[in-house]
């Protein structure tokens, strides 16, 4: 499976709704300071319900709403494709896998008293976040964010302690 | 639950001593505190960088240390491989020589797997097959344009413009 | 010891919101988490880099927090001066632009106190007054050779050679 | 009060006795990962007592000294010319003050049984640190190293919680 876009609509600094494809293989993401690179990857973890908001530097998921426009939600939306099982009932003795696009959102509304309202979609249905997150197993994609180094972490890794840093390995194994 | 942990130590063990030896071109190993009983000790890392004497981690230079916590992350990324990475900032202490084998080492593994790497180095930047230019416009918010390395459009569309 | 207190941190305070707006351009302030009481609360940092809204020190992007740092570290220093100041590779996460930006303050500081700066950005070496180049020599150490920017011949002596 | 030259002396990876001199304004320090840029500035820290071991990267004293030579001692000293009040006794009615330079130097000898001896020198006579730190603080030289920023302190700033920021003004104060 690989990731073909996101797409960030009101999202932190992303006022506007943006679709950024991305290529296979070895992609960079450049520019000044405060300028939303780190947005971005926030961005991933939301839809894909792997960090607090705390790990996406959010006091609480309203934070997220881009405070620039009038605007009360935020929704994000990541295309993937993958090679797929076929469906159950195809023809017997049917050899290949299926070549799928799914996408996966996730939209968050603030709501009169102050809160939040957020739910995810699988292909613009909703979707509860136990389901999503057995199908991304399914596609190997790991649930615990383990794939996704965040600005320090590399840093956080060379001072913490032995132990911590065994810690690491308890939550692989 | 021990076994399963010291399976997973030696997988994680020795895909730290061959990605550190791509990375540092030296000698690296992970060692349980405590052998027996592994969750009442932590975790040591060990390496002898290329020309040195082997040192724990924490008496490493600066570049050293993040050059070896990569090391580290490229071991449990083997042993716990997804589709997809993402490095937000990882190359920040490290000289140019250095930043530049860690991008081959990306650029090898892209090759099966994607990879999205934030970096202010022009050295990560020139070894990726695309990348995406972030920017900050007033009264307008961020806005992304692509730029790709192999000559094909691939630029985003939407709010700051289209491919 | 209280009186003490709040009088250091009006001076810092107040040279914090100069220095903040010297690197960020912008508008920062200290802020006491318990005025009253100084000692039973935290010290907060709240800025508003050049066009953008209010946010704590927490909230802001990982060039923002250095930068908001250094102001911070500039402030003290004002408060407590000390002939000399040495800076460890703080420019790890700026880009070209605030690295410059604190290049020049650190120029302009060092007019009057020596500063010693290490880093690995072309744009902090280029605004210095002189370079020393630190290699490691296989079978004999590290080495310290001696770039004078502005002409003169400053270089080390000893181990490494003369002049 | 300025510094004039610091000199280390089989001292961490410093295997050669090396004099570093060091102009007034704005001098900067690079080379590549572990060459010893950073072991530069544990040796201002070693030779003003500003540092335990450990803020020197050091488990203890004996790691300071370099392991490829085969000598026991470890030796750093730092040059500084100042302005200084005239010597008692100089004639009344004296108005200026008197530029004069000073060395600081501190060794650490490895002893028979593994452990340190070390001492500080002033102008190449014993001095016992309390006098030393006097006479900085008289030069207007932070004892606490304030003025020293170290790898990694900035990072540390940003990510230490309010009551621990407010602690550094504590000492200030
Ligand atoms: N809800 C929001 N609405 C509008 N802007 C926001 C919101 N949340 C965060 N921001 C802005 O996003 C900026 C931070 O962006 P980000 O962390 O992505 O920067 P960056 O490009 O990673 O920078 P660096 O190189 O310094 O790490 C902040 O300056 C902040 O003003
Ligand atoms: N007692 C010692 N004897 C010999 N070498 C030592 C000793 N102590 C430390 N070193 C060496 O010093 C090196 C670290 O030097 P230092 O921390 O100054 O590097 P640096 O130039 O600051 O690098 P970076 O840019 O990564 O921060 C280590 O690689 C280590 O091998
Ligand atoms: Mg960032
Ligand atoms: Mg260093």
């Amino acid at each position: 499976v690989r990731v073909v876009a996101l797409t960030l609509d009101n999202f932190k600094s992303f006022a506007k709704k943006t679709r950024i494809p991305i290529r296979p293989g070895f992609t960079t993401v450049s520019g000044p300071n405060g300028s939303g690179k780190s947005n971005l990857i926030d961005a991933m973890q939301f839809v894909l319900g792997i960090a607090t908001s705390k790990g996406m530097r959010a006091e609480r998921l309203t934070d997220l709403i881009c405070i620039e426009g009038n605007k009360t939600t935020a929704r994000v939306s990541l295309e993937l494709e993958g090679e797929f099982e076929p469906p159950a009932g195809a023809t017997e003795g049917a050899t290949g896998t299926v070549r799928r696009r799914l996408e996966v959102s996730r939209v968050v509304r603030r709501v009169k008293q102050g809160g939040a309202q957020a739910h995810y979609e699988l292909d613009g249905k909703p979707v509860r976040l136990t389901d999503l997150h057995d199908l991304m197993r399914e596609l190997g994609f790991p649930t615990s964010g383990q794939n996704i180094v965040l600005q320090g972490d590399v840093i956080r890794l060379t001072s913490m302690g032995g132990v911590a840093r065994r810690q690491v390995l308890d939550e692989l194994a | 639950k021990r076994t399963a942990f010291l399976d997973a130590f030696e997988r994680v063990s020795e895909a730290f001593q061959s990605a550190f030896a791509e990375l540092a071109r030296g000698e690296g190993r992970l060692r349980l505190e405590a052998p027996e009983d592994p969750f009442a000790g932590g975790l040591i890392i060990e390496a002898r960088p290329r020309g040195k004497k082997l040192a724990r981690l924490e008496a490493m230079s600066g570049g050293e240390k993040s050059l070896t916590a990569l090391a580290f992350i490229f071991a449990l990324q083997e042993v716990n491989p997804a589709p997809f990475f993402v490095f937000d900032e990882v190359d920040q202490s490290l000289d140019g020589v250095n930043t530049e084998v860690l991008a081959e080492a990306i650029r090898a593994r892209a090759r099966t797997r994607q990879y999205v790497v934030i970096s202010h180095h022009r050295v990560m930047l020139d070894r990726s097959s695309q990348t995406l230019g972030v920017s900050m416009r007033k009264g307008w918010g961020t806005v992304v344009t692509g730029v790709a390395m192999d000559g094909a459009e691939g630029g985003p569309d939407g709010g700051a413009g289209g491919g």
